[in-house]
């Protein structure tokens, strides 16, 4: 199992990040406010970051951030998150996580 | 005259952005749609890059990009050129500067 598999399946949301981007921090606040908890990694900060980043391009997400994994499986970056939250499937995906 | 003041009189548009940031994508193409011909500097793949940013820094603009100077003055990140487009003020702001 690769690191981000590993990782993406360790909580119900985990997004990967960077501090200095402000389309992941409007990603972030629009989960943080459905009241779930994600595992939130700021690619710019933490050590392991760049290797995370060369993960998530072999695994095809590119541009990286933000990067949303909702229940161990890739649910999208900023555009698909604000599209599936405008159609209201969101929170239903949250809930079957086991998020909420 | 200090650099990123000579910059911005050149033209009556000039915007500091980053290639990589999408929050800069969406502000070059909503001044684009007005049919303004901006000047844009990509501070992430010009040479003068970080010359250009430490100066924006020293003007107070932080985060930096991305960054909108109209008629050579000042005009706001993508809250502010979003609002004043919003208040209808963008294109009267345009028309004043020349740009239209
Ligand atoms: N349309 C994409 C935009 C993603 C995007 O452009 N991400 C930028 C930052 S805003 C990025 O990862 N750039 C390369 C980098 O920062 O390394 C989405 O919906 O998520
Ligand atoms: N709220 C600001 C957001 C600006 C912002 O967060 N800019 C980020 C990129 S999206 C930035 O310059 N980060 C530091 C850097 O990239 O060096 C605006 O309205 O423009
Ligand atoms: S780096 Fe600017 S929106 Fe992501």
């Amino acid at each position: 199992m690769d690191m981000v598999t590993r990782m993406v399946s360790e909580r119900p949301v985990v997004i990967f990040s960077k501090s200095s981007c402000s389309m992941s921090h409007t990603i972030k606040s629009l989960l943080l406010e459905f009241g779930v908890n994600p595992a939130i990694y700021e690619l710019d900060e933490i050590s392991k970051g760049p290797e995370i980043e060369q993960a998530l391009l072999r695994l095809g997400r590119s541009p990286v951030v933000p990067a949303v994994f909702i229940g161990g499986k890739f649910a999208g970056g900023a555009n698909e998150i604000i599209s599936l939250h405008l159609q209201r499937s969101l929170q239903p995906m949250l809930k079957n996580a086991g998020a909420l």
